[in-house]
């Protein structure tokens, strides 16, 4: 943790079914690697944390101070991908769903 | 139509198809129900499908749900047939494409032996062989709602041609399948019908039919869809003591104050407990409401802690410091 960057960055996770308790009726994948973000989203926000315009004058309003009680831009999932899930339904049928937003890609100021 | 082997894999070769990170762990306990070392065809099937549609950007038949549906046995008026049981589809599943397959075994010996028996033989065997046997065998879709004792519902027919050896055929059945579930008969029984008296030998269960429905889940791109289908239990078992709960707390999460000074007050301090109304927790109060409806036990909401507004102010100490006195001193106080 002390070698990640101190700026809005992904970080990885790995998400282990087990650990969670679903591994009793998802047959694949057993893990997958979902990452997470995390860092500061602070002005001056440099290039690579894409924040949008919002944020960026959202951080510059903290920044100066004139409105007490505003936050700094958070660091979420900007571009995510999905993930195919092998399960077994409640009456033990195979089914295979795609879901959305399972993983991410990148992280951005928001 | 396809060969049989196009669709058996040997276990192992599925297991190396995983990858390192999966064998890391030993399998649990659903990989375990997809039958003897998974060589059923509806595990073998679907686990072909998912590695497939595992890449980024794959959709399965331009949706993202596909359901496999197996068959279950039963014997109608001497008649074998095959119960499809597809109540578990999700009202907010729109199907595009559903699929039957259907192992077609080669014909029983007498016909085998007839195309082996050369014309003018005079092996005595072949001559004793009965003619006309059927080519082809069909199939007879029904559908029905459960708890009905009736046949059901005729939804369609269908031939299928008699292979020399053991095939899988895939027939599409998605207007049968569509049918049936707009007229909410969601049990589908297919008869199989090859003109012989007998009724069929039971199939090995590697070869029982199944029924793959191909959909598009529109509900899934939704917040939170993947806990409505695959969280089924409450994460906080029951019977774990909520931390900071009493043994005999109500269900309203407020806590219950009262003032304990009974006389007048001449001073700035408060008799007793904080009189202000009691305020609900943020996070609590976002809980109470934001719940997401769900048929499984979601998250036991946890107590926020108190918000504590003002800085600086000191903790009411939950014993007045100020002495009480009765009415009439206090009225002689006063005087003096």
């Amino acid at each position: 943790q002390w070698d990640e960057p101190r700026v809005c960055s992904r970080r990885y996770l790995k998400v282990d079914f087990a650990d969670i308790g679903w591994n009793e009726w998802i047959i694949s994948p057993k893990s997958f690697d979902a990452y997470y973000c995390a860092g500061a989203c602070e002005f001056p926000m440099p290039k690579i944390v894409r924040p949008s315009n919002h944020a960026t004058i959202q951080s510059i309003v903290r920044a100066v101070g004139i409105v007490p009680g505003i936050p700094e831009p958070c660091c979420v999932p900007d571009k995510m991908n999905s993930l195919g899930v092998l399960f077994l339904d409640e009456n033990r049928n195979v089914v295979l769903k795609v879901y959305p937003n399972m993983s991410v890609e990148t992280c951005a100021c928001r | 139509s396809h060969n049989a082997p196009a669709w058996s894999a040997p276990p192992a070769a599925a297991d190396d198809l995983r990858g390192d990170r999966d064998s890391q762990r030993p399998p649990g306990e659903a990989a375990s129900t997809l039958g003897p070392g998974a060589q059923d065809m509806v595990a073998v099937h679907m686990h072909r499908l998912y590695e497939k549609y595992s890449r980024r950007g794959a959709r399965p038949g331009g949706g993202n749900t596909v359901r496999s549906f197996r068959a279950r046995l039963d014997v109608v008026d001497q008649k074998t047939v095959y119960f499809f049981n597809l109540t578990s589809m999700q009202d907010s599943e729109m199907i595009l494409t559903a699929t039957f397959h259907f192992y077609s075994e080669p014909p029983r010996w007498p016909r085998a032996r007839e195309l082996l028996c050369k014309p003018r033989t005079k092996n005595a065997s072949c001559r004793l062989l009965p003619p006309g046997l059927p080519a082809h065998q069909h199939l007879l879709f029904r559908s029905l709602s459960q708890n009905t004792a009736t046949q059901g519902l005729l939804r369609g027919a269908m031939t299928l041609a008699s292979p020399l050896r053991g095939l899988w055929q895939t027939k599409d059945i998605s207007p049968i399948v569509k049918g049936a579930r707009r007229d909410g008969e969601l049990l589908l029984s297919v008869q199989l019908d090859s003109g012989e008296k007998d009724l069929e030998a039971p199939r090995p269960s590697s070869h029982a039919p199944y029924v793959l429905v191909y959909a598009n889940d529109l509900a899934i791109s939704e917040p939170n869809s993947v806990a409505v289908t695959l969280q089924r239990y409450d994460p906080f078992p029951a019977g774990d003591p909520e931390p900071r709960a009493a043994p005999n707390s109500s269900v309203d999460p407020r806590v219950r104050r009262a003032a304990q000074a009974s006389g007048p007050l001449q001073d700035n301090e408060l008799p007793g407990l904080d009189e202000r109304p009691a305020r609900l927790p943020h996070t609590q109060h976002y809980h109470k409401h934001e719940l997401w409806p769900s048929p499984f036990r979601a998250l036991k909401p946890r107590p926020g802690r108190r918000d504590r507004r003002k800085k600086g102010q000191d903790l009411f100490m939950a014993s007045s410091q100020v002495l009480d006195f009765d009415e009439k001193t206090m009225q002689k106080a006063r005087r003096k």
